[in-house]
């Protein structure tokens, strides 16, 4: 079978930030990463999924050393808004697996999970693009995750002769 | 300043699909995703946030042509995970931004989301990578989002010279 995946990499220097229950209108997003930016805050990952309900979550993760300017902006907004909540969390790490073309294939970002469901880790948060698919996982779980998706899609290109050595 | 977006792009052929209230525990992402693979379905977008619950939403998106089957197998799972439902639509677009290292600069995607925000367009799914913000909107508003994001990013570098022409 073809080989789709070429690498897999994580990142520990990940906060996980969330808005609970922020209104589901236009102009909440673009309030919310405006004044990100205004501060010159770099967002990495932004999440969001809905419920056709009035609020919905928004989620973003930043570099841990950003989390406590980001932790202030938003809050700000998040009570202007009205949200419920602002949840922050800095026990998750990043892992994610690349290659073109990947998503085109049924199955590789099933593999990936089935990798970690393999080891009992539990994946908090994904987001994929045609090239990558990534995960938020305990950063305790981290190695072990990256070892157990690097088995499965970059070691199954041994040869069985090779695996004796 | 570094014009970093180099296109925009929508897609029309999008379903929604969304599990909601599935058990937020290992394994899950991995049996809902292995059911689609095993009948050779295509998953675009992947999209699932968190909020320390038990349980959680897991949103993913398919073209309407897969839309029937891709119901009747995760309905299946559903079921069998006891989550709480399973909500499909296919009145959806997606609209994205790409550009090498965008998510670099900060305020790239507030840009788009302010671009859609003063259309009045609402934002029901945000997932993004470095070189790439995808949402999810009405499929109504789609020509016209194109617009707007395509005359934020790539029209300001016209000189003030062209415009009149
Ligand atoms: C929640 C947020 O994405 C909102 N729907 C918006 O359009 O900005
Ligand atoms: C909801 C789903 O992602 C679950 N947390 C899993 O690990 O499979």
């Amino acid at each position: 079978k073809e080989v789709v995946v070429t690498g897999v990499t994580h990142d520990t220097n990940v906060a996980k930030v969330v808005l609970v229950g922020v209104p589901d209108r236009p102009g909440v997003a673009a309030r919310i990463f405006g004044a990100l930016a205004a501060e010159r805050i770099n967002v990495d990952m932004i999440v969001q999924t809905t419920k056709e309900e009035k609020s919905t979550d928004l989620l973003f993760t930043i570099s841990r050393d950003d989390l406590a300017r980001a932790s202030q902006v938003v809050r700000k907004v998040a009570q202007e808004l009205g949200a419920k909540d602002v949840l922050e969390d800095q026990t998750v790490a990043k892992v994610s697996i690349v290659g073109a073309g990947m998503m085109m294939n049924p199955g590789v970002a099933a593999a990936m999970f089935e990798a970690l469901a393999e080891c009992g880790i539990n994946i908090q948060v994904i987001s994929t693009s045609e090239i990558k698919v990534s995960c938020l996982i305990d950063e305790s779980r981290v190695v072990e995750a990256v070892r157990a998706i690097h088995r499965r899609f970059l070691e199954d290109t041994l040869s069985p002769a090779d695996e004796g050595q």
